[in-house]
């Protein structure tokens, strides 16, 4: 879960 | 989606909104660098592509409408309907300096080669530096009105609330992206100054 893309964020 | 996010989104929406506010009520656009307005327009371009290929939520979806039509309504203000108001004198910060580095750095650093990811990562990298024609336009005139100062205080205040999103997200969550927060750490450290003068001075006038 760690250093993933933040692909929920704006 | 946590409450430093959620602030954080609503800050962001908000400098937009007074940003279209002061150019479309003043009928000017003064004191405004239309670069760094571009800059924007690119960075949400970059970054929101992934709006036809991957669905998170409506609120997602909507806030980034949103923010592409906010940025590409306040181009057309300035660049076409109010062009006559567009300070071009001031508004001189070379923005192949910002484009190129960000470009070649989102191709060394990144979480992975796609051209989506690249694309992200350019625009996360391009975010941050953005402001820096808006900020040494305002540098150079000396002032800004005070409803500039607060489209920047509010836009500033966003990124700034997002560094406290990504330590909840970290701690909560145990999920954390560096390339987001470095770059996100940067953009907030820019405003510092500006900042100070807000605050202490409110800086518009003087």
């Amino acid at each position: 879960r760690l250093l993933q893309r933040s692909k929920d964020e704006l | 989606m946590n409450v430093f996010r959620l602030l954080g989104d609503i800050s962001h929406l908000l400098a937009i909104i007074i940003l279209l506010l002061k150019i479309w009520k003043t009928r000017s656009c003064a004191g405004i660098s239309g670069r760094s307005q571009v800059l924007f327009a690119v960075v949400y371009t970059a970054r929101y592509l992934d709006l036809f290929t991957s669905y998170i939520s409506a609120y997602n979806s909507i806030m980034k409408l949103v923010f592409l039509a906010a940025s590409y309504g306040t181009i057309y203000l300035m660049f076409i309907k109010f062009k006559a108001s567009y300070d071009h004198n001031h508004d001189t910060f070379r923005i192949e300096f910002l484009i190129l580095p960000c470009v070649l750095l989102s191709l060394l650093i990144n979480h992975e080669f796609s051209p989506l990811e690249i694309l992200w990562t350019f625009s996360i990298y391009l975010e941050s530096v953005a402001i820096l024609p808006q900020l040494f336009m305002v540098s150079k005139t000396g002032e800004a009105e005070s409803i500039t100062s607060h489209y920047l205080f509010a836009l500033g205040s966003y990124r700034a609330l997002y560094i406290l999103n990504w330590i909840y997200r970290y701690y909560a969550e145990s999920h954390y992206d560096v390339i987001a927060i470095v770059a996100g750490i940067v953009q907030t450290v820019l405003y510092c100054d500006f900042f100070y003068l807000y605050i202490t001075k409110g800086i518009y006038g003087q």
